[in-house]
């Protein structure tokens, strides 16, 4: 990716992150379509010999043989039978039986967790500049488990089980849906087999934002990653014949528009149908269309297949206006026509133009890139929110990082749209989603690994939780374009990643095996279900008091819907057991809470905690005692525990 | 359709394995077996699952669910990138 290093001031402090010739002992296991290993951002100069632990190897197959890995690339491996066995033989002339990725996702992913440096990179010459994964030392294993029909979950399931017998350090998954309980959760369970290896699971939120209750991927031996902004754009403006310009974004690049105003049309008064003015194949009528620019409602069919439609049918460029669900918030595509997405306000104001003007004109200008935006990040309006829907004593997200025009390797078979008609080639795409935040943290937590290589998952994700941020540095609360005001713990989790303070985050709420099994335990689950998730002969002690209050996870969800019973008194109160883990210097932490309103009365116990090792553990106890409220009603607040060098903190959400 | 066959991932209790099986993958197959005559194993699970996927109708799966040392049967579940 270009960009997100500065932005996550990894460049800026390159010499507080391990020595790349520890970094190159981590493998970050990529579970998506595969790889286009030509990418320059698989050139392994410099790398030495794959690490001694390394047990994988490269699949050959259609298009892909053992010669296409090397000191980078040092696993790739494909899954289909679960695929072939629903849908059929794979046709070879769309898509290859192999690892290789003729999608641009997979490449995608993998190379923004671990891609190598790669200078002067771009998409169209937007976003220039030097390139590399978040881990730019790792070694990248690739197990293609996704393929045109979806990703089946006996595939990902056989991925995940040889990527453990493989000995990667970390699996990143940008891929989901539904949500299930855990033991019926393939993902959750393969997930749980691998965090009991010591490998961290980064998966993917979903993109169902603004949507409350969104989630996937949300057990909780998984790192669930949602999405924010960067501080860059592509401003493409709309400029109207009555003299008024509109901003937007771009992508695109190619034949411009003529040097005057054009005709400029709104899709749904060029169409017979109910839809068209989502611009749908086949909706549009070329006679009104020809020679114009096309205002074009978002939603339904892919943004850039709208670009498609209105080119063949004769227009000339588009206008994308947002839906009043996506906010804000502006995606910018490498449309095939030259166009520009502007938000739901903006295309109100273009629309009121449009229908009040007898012959409207407009054209499209295009700035190219700009950095310095702010306020960023800013939560993406797609990014799926909480609460959890599964344990809502569990806050998921668990964090944000960059998702939204993240560029990074692609594919050489196919366009920066992916349409089928789309015939370009490019070494870099710039594409949005929690796929591309995913890869961020799983690149973010090879690095961690590599630093602290006997951390568990739970401690290297209690590292990035506690000190990611959720104020922007001029104290103002971290934004959400879905609705332009502050963000909340169910959008953004712990807040943004940091993974400079993560590196050093002093205490860290560590996790192990039995903690997890505990939970299960506290949810009630039978034995059989826990073996199910377990594959262990667990059994849960019938004079023990289980609670998933006592998870030693590093936010607080206080749910008073389920687990702590009806409301039958004025007050009730919740109690939460956390123990610390000293990851630092000795030192004295004291506890700050910030209350999460008048209803709700936090109290932590002990309020300081004195350490005088490294590896010391210890306890505390936060009560949280609030009156009824409504159903519905979700308040927030957060605990931090401060030596003066480093802060620790926790989100809380309370919700009724 | 009672005789559309469908993927499922049948989850096994290793530790119920019958003495009379050596290994564990002809423990799997003879539960199929017990179920199907035709179904055949897609992959076998070791690391996270102890298991197996294989292509059942509904009665099938329903047959194997019942027998001992099946701790779950499994409906595929297709998911999508994000």
């Amino acid at each position: 990716t270009t960009r997100t290093p500065e932005f996550l001031g990894l460049d800026q402090n390159a010499n507080l992150f391990p020595e790349s010739k520890t970094a190159s002992e981590v493998v970050v296991g990529v579970f998506d379509t595969g790889v286009w290993p030509e990418s320059k951002s698989f050139d392994d100069s410099g790398l030495g010999p794959i690490p001694s632990s390394w047990k994988g190897l490269c699949e050959t197959g259609n298009n892909f043989n053992a010669s296409n890995c090397n000191r980078k690339l040092i696993g790739a491996r494909f899954f289909s039978k679960g695929y072939v066995a629903a849908l059929g033989p794979i046709d070879e002339s769309k898509e290859s039986n192999s690892p290789r990725d003729d999608d641009g996702h997979g490449t995608h992913t993998s190379t923004t967790a671990a891609g190598s440096v790669v200078r002067d990179a771009s998409l169209l010459g937007y976003a220039a500049g030097t390139a590399r994964g978040m881990a730019s030392s790792a070694r990248v294993a690739v197990y293609k488990v996704c393929w045109e029909g979806g990703c089946f979950s006996s595939d990902i399931l056989k991925g995940m089980d040889m990527a453990i017998a493989d000995n990667v350090n970390v699996m990143s998954l940008s891929l989901g849906g539904g949500t299930s309980d855990y033991y019926r959760d393939n993902i959750a369970i393969g997930a749980f087999a691998a965090m009991q290896k010591g490998i961290l699971v980064s998966c993917s939120a979903g993109n169902a934002g603004p949507s409350s209750f969104s989630l996937s991927n949300v057990a909780p031996w998984i790192t669930t990653v949602g999405a924010g902004t960067l501080d860059r754009d592509f401003p493409a403006l709309a400029s109207l014949g009555n003299g008024l310009n509109y901003s937007g974004v771009s992508l695109f690049k190619g034949d411009s528009l003529p040097d005057k105003m054009v005709p400029f049309i709104y899709a749904g008064n060029a169409t017979i149908a109910t839809n068209g003015n989502l611009c749908m194949p086949g909706t549009l009528i070329p006679d009104k269309i020809k020679g114009k620019i096309v205002l074009c409602d978002r939603g339904v069919n892919a943004r850039v297949q709208k670009g498609s439609v209105v080119k063949s049918a004769g227009g000339v460029g588009m206008v994308l206006a947002n839906a009043a669900s996506n906010g804000d918030e502006l995606v910018a595509d490498a449309h095939l026509l030259p166009a520009t997405a502007v938000t739901e306000k903006t295309g109100n104001l273009i629309k009121n133009y449009l229908f009040s003007e007898s012959n409207p004109t407009a054209t499209i200008l295009f700035q190219g890139t700009k950095v310095g935006i702010e306020p960023s990040p800013v939560v993406a309006a797609f990014s799926s929110r909480g609460p959890n829907s599964i344990t809502p004593e569990i806050l998921k997200p668990d964090i944000i990082a960059p998702g939204v025009n993240i560029l990074a390797g692609w594919a050489g078979s196919v366009g920066p749209t992916g349409l089928a008609e789309d015939t370009r080639h490019v070494e870099f795409n710039i594409i949005s989603g929690t796929s591309m935040s995913c890869p961020h943290v799983s690149g973010l937590a090879a690095l961690l690994k590599a630093a602290h290589p006997d951390w568990s998952p739970g401690a290297i994700r209690s590292a990035l939780m506690t000190t990611a941020y959720s104020q922007y540095k001029t104290g103002k609360l971290m934004e959400d374009i879905a609705t332009g005001k502050p963000s909340t713990p169910f959008d953004h989790g712990a807040g943004h990643v940091d993974p400079v303070s993560a590196l050093n985050p002093g205490l860290v709420y560590d996790l192990t095996v039995d903690d997890y099994v505990d939970f299960l335990c506290a949810l009630k689950y039978t034995a059989s279900e826990i073996k199910l998730v377990t594959r262990g002969n667990f059994t849960c002690d019938t004079s023990k008091q289980y609670s998933v209050n006592n998870l030693n996870y590093p936010s607080f969800a206080v749910s008073y819907q389920t687990g702590s019973g009806p409301i039958t008194e004025e007050t009730t109160t919740v109690k939460h057991t956390r123990t610390l883990t000293n990851v630092g210097l000795p030192g004295t932490y004291k506890v700050s809470v910030t209350s999460p309103g008048k209803s709700v009365k936090v109290t932590v116990e002990p309020e300081s905690l004195s350490f005088d090792k490294v590896n010391q553990k210890m306890s505390y106890t936060v009560s949280f005692t609030a009156s009824s409220m409504p159903s519905n009603t979700n308040l927030f607040g957060r605990i931090e525990w401060s030596d003066d060098k480093h802060i620790v903190g926790s989100p809380v959400a309370v919700s009724w | 359709d009672g005789e559309r066959k469908i993927t499922y991932i049948v989850h096994m209790s290793k530790s119920e394995m019958p003495v009379r099986f050596n290994d564990h993958t002809h423990w799997y197959d003879s539960s199929l077996k017990s179920v199907s005559d035709s179904a055949e194993m897609l992959y076998t699970y070791n690391n996270v699952a102890h298991g197996y996927s294989t292509r059942l109708t509904k009665q099938e799966a329903e047959s194997l669910e019942k027998q001992p040392g099946i701790l779950g049967v499994m409906p595929e579940v297709i998911y999508e990138l994000h």
